[in-house]
């Protein structure tokens, strides 16, 4: 039997975001799309 | 990314920390499993080691590159990342792989369309060059977890990396598993000679059968054969497509009497986790009635025979297919597993054969929905699927609805249904995850590339309308039936509309003999909902840490009957006191010794010049006292 649209809840909203895609929704700049580059942690600027 | 101090040790330390959501951990730790199933790294939870990689909750998917050696080294998981292939994929740049484009090599096997990149983006497409990353002899793998997407960062529609081989187009950008390639790579970088949990894979096709023994004590033995009259016509493994090999092993019933054996032993196995997944496929040529058990042989110093065990018996195997089989086993010393057939009643025209054996030390799938003729299905129009009904450990029942009416994107939801433990069950459903896997039936369990998402029940979400979205079925669910006709309600569906391509699908191993196999495991993950990603800690550790808040990202551990914090630290900078309230750095050690010294400089000056002061005061009174007209009496010399 075919399921009413409103019947199921879909986490990815109908789009396949890739890693980049999230980031880049997110405002994200990020190098490579995904790598953080800072390699000082808690180090106070 | 080359030099050695980048490296991780083959055991990193991790904290799940509390920001992640509970969906997360669980694909987290399932990711962890598949490093350990292909790899040598193993992941522990952090117990104050110098170094570890805090895995939170923030804004999107990231991680370093590499191991920084800055003590709490963060990864981020943020909102839908929770993919097993997203964290894979991040913590292969944790362990020091950039992405695979940007090798220095990489203009040879794919071209940039710079025209068609985002505005300012193009920096995303630079390329390490051969000093500072090495490829590790491996050649470039379009198939890489950590190859971009056709489309990334692209201004329109049009995709902004073009493969060179024109097949590899829609194949770069994969988000199912390690590829062969990918597992290469880490394993020479990081000197990996085995993995942790796998055990073995035998797909029957060197003359050795995988070093199994044929038993003595039954009535024939196992044979290995490429076909039977009766069936199987092929093998499992290559389903016949290779001329001359595809080879299984059959245990032919019709030569033996009604409760005739043949007993087929494995190699010796030393087991380290306790816990074990035999998985193999099986075919049933004979009467129907044909019967494989499954037993451990255990040997002892007392019983060098070994003890046998009966695991598990198979009766009612379909006839005329080969059929996939998970047997969980827990075994904890040098043992064989070993497989039985044994005949059953009435004519027999074929008998049993077995291919594809697996054996690892991972937890076997729960449940085995085995969608047969996919193909047919899937060439059908708005066609959509319901698996028949399961229950979780826990006693919820559920079914999967596998949708193909939006192709090509392929959709997978997770129902609660009505079942028959309801009134004994906590309703709404609180924090069960459900791991839904379209299994890559490669023979060989390592170089699979399956196609898993999880989703967690929470017992909070609402619907629309105000209900609870995992109440009882039978309370906010919809009227269904099964194809036998009984009534029963169905929750709504949870799960997502893209969950794979009509063409990836067709890729690989998804689909074989026409069969395709998608694994469920409902599990309940309520234990990560707190501070529990540390090992599952005992009663008394609970309570003992009960009453301990550690700040500043410490741990609680117990030491001596006591809850004590263990704070993180990095190389120049710690966090101590009783709670990891205070912050130190070697820039304060560096503050408090020049302070001191300066102080101590003051100091002495201050007693110099008061010296210098009393002295010059001393010469002057004397002087005075030797002037004229002054007449001195008994005056005495020291």
């Amino acid at each position: 039997l075919p399921t009413p649209e409103n019947f199921v809840k879909d986490i990815d909203a109908g789009i396949d975001q890739d890693i980049f895609d999230i980031n880049e929704d997110l405002g994200l700049e990020l190098f490579q799309g995904d790598i953080r580059l800072d390699r000082v942690q808690g180090r106070n600027s | 990314l080359i030099g050695e101090e980048y490296r991780w040790p083959h055991t990193i330390p991790y904290v799940l920390e509390d920001s992640l959501e509970i969906n997360a951990k669980g694909v987290i730790l399932n990711a962890f499993e598949r490093y350990r199933l292909k790899t040598c790294i193993d992941f522990k939870p952090w117990a104050g080691e110098a170094n570890y990689i805090s895995v939170f909750k923030e804004s999107g998917c990231w991680s370093y590159v590499g191991n920084r050696h800055i003590g709490r080294q963060e990864l981020s998981i943020g909102a839908n990342c929770d993919r097993i292939a997203t964290v894979q994929h991040e913590f292969l740049h944790a362990l020091g792989f950039w992405h695979e484009q940007s090798r220095f090599d990489r203009d040879d096997y794919v071209r940039i369309v710079w025209d068609r990149i985002l505005s300012g983006r193009e920096h995303n497409f630079n390329i390490h060059d051969d000093t500072e990353s090495d490829s590790l002899n491996v050649p470039y793998d379009y198939m890489s977890v950590m190859h971009y997407s056709k489309n990334a960062f692209q201004n329109g529609t049009e995709p902004t990396i073009v493969t060179r081989v024109s097949d590899f187009e829609d194949v770069i950008g994969q988000r199912l598993d390690l590829s062969d390639t990918d597992v290469l790579k880490l394993n020479r970088l990081y000197n990996c000679t085995s993995s942790l949990s796998f055990m073995d894979s035998c797909n029957f096709e060197l003359e050795n059968v995988c070093g199994m023994i044929q038993s003595s004590r039954d009535s024939v033995d196992w044979q290995r054969v490429s076909q039977i009259p009766g069936g199987p016509e092929n093998d499992h493994s290559n389903m016949g497509q290779c001329q001359g090999s595809g080879f299984f092993m059959h245990f032919d019933s019709q030569s033996v009497n009604v409760g005739g054996t043949a007993v087929l032993e494995s190699r010796i196995f030393y087991p380290k986790r306790g816990f074990q997944c035999l998985e193999f496929y099986l075919y049933d040529s004979g009467s129907g009635t044909d019967q494989l058990n499954i037993y451990v042989r255990e040997y002892s110093v007392n019983d060098l025979d070994g003890k046998l065990t009966l695991v598990k018996e198979i009766k009612e195997i379909p006839t005329g297919s080969w059929q996939l089989y998970y047997v969980t086993l827990q075994v904890t010393s040098k043992s064989r597993v070993v497989f039985e057939g044994l005949r059953g009643a009435g004519a027999s025209s074929g008998g049993l054969s077995i291919d594809d054996i697996n054996l690892s030390e991972t937890q076997c799938p729960h449940h085995i929905w085995h969608i047969r003729n996919f193909t047919q299905i899937f060439d059908t129009p708005n066609a959509s699927l319901y698996s028949p009904p399961f229950y979780s450990p826990k006693g919820y029942a559920f079914q999967i609805y596998l949708n193909l009416q939006s192709l090509p994107n392929v959709g997978i939801y997770f129902h609660l249904i009505s079942g028959a433990n309801d009134d004994q069950l906590q309703w709404p459903c609180p924090w069960q995850q459900a791991t839904m896997t379209l299994l890559d039936q490669n023979p060989d369990i390592r170089q699979r590339m399956s196609n898993q998402r999880s989703i967690t029940t929470d017992p909070f979400m609402t619907t629309d309308n105000g209900n609870y979205f995992w109440d009882n079925p039978s309370k906010v669910g919809k009227l269904a039936f099964f194809p036998n006709g009984t009534q029963f309600s169905r929750g709504g569906g949870y799960g997502t509309s893209v969950f794979i391509t009509e063409k990836r699908i067709k890729s690989r191993d998804f689909i074989k003999g026409n069969d395709v196999y998608i694994l469920l495991t409902v599990e309940d993950i309520s234990h990560l909902n707190s501070t529990s990603s540390q090992p599952a800690p005992t009663s008394s550790v609970r309570d003992l840490c009960s009453s301990v808040t550690c700040e500043n990202g410490g741990i609680c551990t117990v030491q001596d009957d006591k809850a004590e914090c263990r704070c993180p630290s990095g190389e120049d900078w710690w966090y101590m006191g009783e709670r990891c309230e205070k912050r130190g750095s070697t820039q304060d050690t560096i503050v408090i010794a020049v302070s001191s010294t300066v102080a101590v400089f003051v100091l002495m000056l201050i007693v110099t010049l008061v010296s210098v002061y009393c002295v010059r005061r001393k010469y002057r009174k004397g002087t005075s006292s030797k002037t004229p007209n002054v007449a001195i009496e008994n005056q005495y010399a020291f």
